[in-house]
Order: structure tokens, then sequence, then C-alpha cells
């Protein structure tokens, strides 16, 4: 399980905080300003006032029982979220997860020792623009070169069954499973007959699974 | 296809215009602050100066041609996001994407209107929190009261075949697919043994998946 410490209570900070303890993790939240400390102290284990580009008072944190640090701090601060990741690897944090808010921002913070590095609206505004450009595409799994994805079934399907659609033979596409209604069914049979509604979850290449939810 | 309208070109935002046009959209840029239309005028179709809680200037856009509008104006204006998702809705565009803050705000920009509400941060920390508490799940896409879950093969699994597993029976557990490396396979045969590294795509409920993930 291990302990987490998470530095920088802004809105995406705060959220990794509540959805830690959630989860059942321990959880130290540190921020400079005393009002967002306030605002999370009821939830965690430990809640703490702190500049975390000062060594010194970093070094007075439990660091050694932390197994991972999550460093928020926002978009106004970048010197400091750089400058607290390098302190972290330095006072031996073994994982250190940052936001990053540019590219040349990533680099740097990898180049001082973050394990791994996000971008919370990059990531939320490239999953939005691929769900309003894709209406039928739902959720989707990156798996190397093959995706899995959730696709509403296509008028052009409604009535056919999986072997007459020949998926696999005209488009490397396997229907891994589907869902009715509430009722969700891995490995369809070839003889399954699709109904309107269905949503198919099928694996192949991006372009192969974009064609079919193109499809009218 | 369609026409897309952004209002409020923060960071999200403008994550959002740019993945929209990536997809090859047609997308009208708005914001009440020149510097921020002048950051995003390069990558679109037509970016325009407007304080959108004005009626007046909110009607002399090319709305008809819209079928979605998408709002992320900020956290310090909630108020002008909900005026102007309602006036949007008056003025008939037919679907409004927009982002909130917090429940009380989505639940008012629902009543007068919206047809989605997200909120990035939460979304983004629930996520964060999941991977880093259970770190060998990897992507997952709910599916009712399944999902369908990356997880990477516990050592327990190595060396032993699908069959002998018996992941069916014992936990109503699916192997949907098997990564190894760069390839992928679909429906993998129940002879099939398992190797250290190999990545496994299970379908089943969330508890069974993680009762998987947190073997040695
Ligand atoms: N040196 C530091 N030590 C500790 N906390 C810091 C430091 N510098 C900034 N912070 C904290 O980081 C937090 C997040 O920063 P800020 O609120 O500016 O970001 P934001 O981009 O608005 O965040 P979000 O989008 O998550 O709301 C703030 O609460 C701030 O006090
Ligand atoms: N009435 C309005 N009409 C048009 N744009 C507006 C209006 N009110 C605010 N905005 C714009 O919304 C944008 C996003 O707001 P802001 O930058 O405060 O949000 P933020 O929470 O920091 O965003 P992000 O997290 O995406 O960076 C700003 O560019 C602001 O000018």
């Amino acid at each position: 399980s291990g302990e987490f410490i998470v530095i920088g209570l802004g809105r995406f900070g705060r959220s990794v905080v509540l959805n830690l303890t959630r989860q059942g993790r321990s959880v130290l939240a540190v921020d400079l300003d005393p009002e967002r400390v306030e605002m999370v102290k009821e939830d965690v284990d430990a809640a703490v006032i702190a500049d975390t580009t000062d060594e010194q008072a970093l070094a007075e944190l439990p660091l050694e029982r932390m197994t991972c640090a999550v460093v928020t701090i926002g978009a106004r601060a970048t010197e400091a979220s750089i400058l607290t990741t390098a302190l972290l690897r330095q006072l031996g944090v073994p994982r250190v997860v940052v936001r990053s808010f540019n590219d040349l921002h990533a680099r740097v913070l990898l180049a001082v020792g973050a394990s791994e590095v996000l971008n919370p609206e990059d990531e939320m505004g490239r999953r939005l623009a691929l769900h309003l450009s894709n209406p039928a595409i739902g959720e989707q799994i990156q798996l190397g070169d093959a995706s899995i994805t959730e696709v509403e079934t296509p008028e052009a399907f409604v009535g056919r069954s999986l072997a007459e659609l020949d998926l696999r033979n005209r488009l490397d596409i396997t229907v891994l499973a589907l869902r009715r209604g509430d009722r969700v069914r891995a490995n369809p049979r070839s003889s399954e007959q699709v109904e309107s509604g269905d949503v198919l979850v099928l694996m192949g290449s991006a372009a192969a699974v974009r064609r079919v939810a193109a499809l009218e």
C-alpha cells in the first residue's frame, strides 16, 4: 500500500488527495497557503503548511515513509514545482509524479528526476475533442498499435449477424464484447445478431475503428 | 461533421480548440480577453473577442451553423458560464458541453440547458489516484457493472496456462486480450501460457479485477 505526500492543493491537487483517501491510502497534504491546508485537513491523515522549495522545511517532513510524492503546484509557480521535484528525489522519495504545463516544463521535470509527468488540461482536452468529433466513439484503451474502443452500433449493422459483418477478414477488427442495455457479453458468438442501441467493444487499429464509427 | 464554437480560452479551452482542429473540425474560438484570442488565432477558422454574457454580442456570431458549443469559462467566472449556457440554448445551439467546478455549479448548468457537464480536475484526480493506488492497473473502460481493465500479470500467474488459472469459473473474469511486447492477441486460447511482463485485458466486476491486480 504505502504512503503518499501531495504538494500543492489547487483544484487538481485536492481532487488527487480526496480520491487517494477514498481508495484507503494514507495521505500527507502540503501547501504554503494556510487556507488551502485548511480545506483538506479533515479528509487526510496529516496536513502541513510549508514552502517545499525550502530544503530545511521539506527535510522536516516524514519523507522516509513516503512511497510516492505527487506535485500539483500550479501554473503560476512552475519554478517551484521543478525545485520541489529535484529536492524530493535528493531526499530519497522513490517515485515523484508531477503536473506539467507545457512540453518544455515536462522535459525539465523529467531531467530533474520526475518519474512521471502529466498535464490534466491537455489530456482532458484531447479526450473531449475525440468524443465530440466522433460521437459514436466512447471510452478507449490504447494497447500498442491496436486500440480497444467502445462504439455505438452504426445503423448499417442493425439486423445483421457478426458472421455476416465479417469484421475480422474485412477490417482486421475483433468484437471483444457486446453490450445490450445492462447486459454485457464477452466474446459474442458469430451468429449473434446486432440490434439498434447495442454498444460494441472493438479491437483493431485506430483507423479501422474510426471507419466503423463513421458509418451511418 | 459540423462546426464547433469554443468559449473561454484558458488552458483547458485552448487544448479543446487545438485538438478539435487536429481532428479536422471547423472551430470558432471566443474569449473576452484579446490576448487569449491572439494565442489561438493562427490555429482556428475564426477567432472573436466577445463577452458572451452580452446577448447582443452573442447573437451577432454565426450560431445557426454551430452543431455544438463548448463553454470552458474559468473558475473565477462561474456566473458567466451559467449565463452563457442559457443564452446559447435560447439562441438555438443544439448541444452545449460545459466545464463545471463543483456539484452545485453542475446542477445549475444542467438546469439551464447544458447537454453535458465535465470537471477536468475531478476526472483526472480520480484517474491518477486509481492508477497510483493500484500500480498494476492500467487503462479502464466502464461498461455498466462490468469493466474492461488492463492489468500487469501478477507473478503468481507466470508459467501457468489460462486454462489452469480458470479465471472464468473462479472469479467470473474473461481474458479478452493478451499483450506481449508489441503483439496483441484477442481471445487468447485457453492453452496459452502466461509470461512475465504480459499485460492482460480482463473483463469482470471492478472488485474481481482489483483482486487479480492485488496478487503479488
Ligand atoms: N513552493 C510551494 N510550496 C507549496 N505549495 C505551493 C508552492 N507554490 C505554489 N504552491 C501551491 O500550489 C497550489 C496550486 O497552485 P494554483 O492554485 O496556482 O494552481 P492552479 O493552476 O490554479 O491549480 P488548479 O488548476 O489545480 O486549481 C496552490 O495552492 C499554491 O499555494
Ligand atoms: N463572459 C465571458 N465571455 C468570454 N470569455 C470569458 C468570459 N468570462 C471569462 N472568460 C474567459 O474564460 C477563460 C478561462 O478562464 P480562466 O483563465 O479564469 O480559467 P482557468 O480556470 O484558469 O482555466 P484553465 O484551468 O483552463 O487554465 C479566460 O480566458 C477568460 O477570459
